[in-house]
């Protein structure tokens, strides 16, 4: 018996926009596929680094209220090239 | 701290930034004018970069206010989320900044989006810095409040811009002037760096220590330590780039917590400070403030919060301030170590931080329940900085 998560539809697309604007997540051609989905939490472990959130691969609650906060539109990984 | 791959940097000193074409109606032109201006100096302050404006042509840095997509790709969002963006040193479209319309912009209220904050930040960038994981670094990627009127630039960030372009080589100077171009009229501001004492390597006494809107000053010489809860480690800089107008050094500071005024005491004189604006007629003399004329400076001065009074100390004796009545309470001056038991004859610097009282003599200081007149611990003055 787990707690039933609160994240939604939504707020998924909204994590995956965010991380493909700030930390270069790629689009998968099969969004099914096992590949799409490790890239999502790879790159969901790199921004809860980056935060100093707990890593958990996951889209919690801290994570995505940590990704609604005001913040610059640079991305966190670099980008300048 | 990071910076952008390859080290990308402006291979000059000089950098230009663009006048505001399209300001934003948040603020007056005056205010953003103001705010882009200070912002840059942050960054002037701690290296031998120099900025002038461009009235025409194009700069290097290009500041724009826009809305949704603004022709770079990087579509801005409506109100909240991104806030602004910047590129990093490249030609063409390296180094602009480009700042969200649909965003409340002010000039100092923490209600909406402090421009010189945000515009700071992205000038950051502008200069070849990339965001930091310090959360008290301006470079952090999220956005938060700070006053603007006490900013000073995070010892992480001074690191990184240092890292590209060295320290300010010409002393703790600050000077402001005003040129021309021939792309136009220019504004050239230049400010110059501190060159700060390892306050670790020997033992540190203090001229003054203040409180400021939950944050601490610790005066020495002609510079204070800056603690605040956002920063493990104080931030250091010269007392004229926080309060211009102060003097050089002092021999006394306190806050007053009901105007949130600080009062900075230096020889026979006082000022007194809202943020970083020294206020109409100040300084004055300390029989202004209620001494003797024979009192020739203020060794120490602390408010008590509990009992609503400033106790202000001169040599072996101490007085009591009534902040309400603006006068001196009667029956002062005592000797401190007949009323004040346990702290000795002296005190060079005191301060109240979590309901306890802390009063300083030499490198040492004593922390004190003011009710029960009992020292409680004594500790040394460097604990404070980080050391």
């Amino acid at each position: 018996c787990v707690p039933v998560s609160k994240v939604t539809v939504q707020d998924e697309g909204f994590a995956k926009g965010y991380l493909k604007r700030f930390f270069n997540l790629t689009e998968e051609k099969d969004p099914l596929s096992r590949k799409g989905a490790d890239r999502m939490s790879k790159k969901l472990s790199e921004m809860q680094k980056f935060f100093g959130l707990r890593i958990t691969g996951t889209l919690d609650d801290n994570t995505l209220e940590m990704m609604k906060k005001p913040r610059c539109g640079v991305a966190d990984e670099n980008i300048a090239r | 701290y990071s910076t952008f791959g390859d080290g990308l940097k402006w291979s000059k000193n000089t950098v230009t930034y663009s006048r505001i074409v399209d300001y934003t109606p948040d603020l007056s032109q005056a205010e953003v004018d103001d705010s882009i201006r200070r912002a840059l100096e942050v960054w002037a302050k701690v290296t031998p970069l120099t900025f002038t404006k461009l009235t025409s042509g194009t700069a290097d840095i290009m500041i724009s206010f826009a809305r949704l997509s603004h022709g770079d790709n990087y579509p801005f969002d409506g109100p909240d989320g991104t806030l602004a963006h910047a590129f990093a040193p490249s030609p063409d479209i390296g180094g602009d900044a480009h700042f969200d319309d649909d965003e409340t912009f002010t000039f100092r209220s923490s209600t909406g989006y402090v421009l010189f904050l945000v515009a700071a930040h992205e000038f950051g960038h502008s200069l070849g810095l990339s965001h930091s994981e310090d959360r008290s670094a301006l470079m952090y990627p999220l956005y938060s409040y700070k006053d603007p009127d006490t900013f000073v630039l995070p010892q992480d960030d001074v690191r990184g811009i240092q890292s590209l372009y060295g320290s300010n080589p010409s002393g703790d100077t600050t000077t402001t002037t005003t040129g021309s171009s021939p792309s136009g009229d220019t504004t050239t501001t230049t400010t110059q760096a501190p060159t700060i004492p390892d306050v670790c390597s020997s033992p540190v006494e203090f001229d003054a220590v203040t409180t400021l809107k939950g944050e601490m000053f610790f005066f020495k010489d002609s510079y204070l330590w800056h603690s605040s809860s956002q920063s493990s480690t104080p931030q250091k800089s010269l007392i004229s780039s926080f309060w211009p107008n102060a003097p050089t050094s002092v021999d006394a500071a306190y806050e007053n917590p009901g105007t949130g005024n600080v009062l900075l005491f230096k020889g026979n004189q006082y000022w007194q400070f809202r943020g970083k604006t020294v206020l109409p007629d100040y300084p004055k003399r300390l029989s202004d403030f209620g001494f003797p004329s024979s009192v020739p400076k203020v060794d120490a001065a602390v408010h008590v919060s509990s009992i609503s009074r400033t106790l202000l100390f001169v040599n072996n004796k101490y007085w009591s301030y009534n902040e309400g009545w603006r006068r001196m309470d009667r029956g002062y001056p005592k000797f401190i170590h007949r009323h004040l038991p346990g702290i000795g004859h002296r005190v060079d610097a005191a301060f109240e931080n979590r309901g306890q009282l802390y009063f300083s003599s030499g490198s040492r200081q004593t922390e004190y329940h003011y009710q029960r007149r009992r020292a409680l611990h004594t500790l040394m003055n460097y604990l404070w900085l980080g050391c």
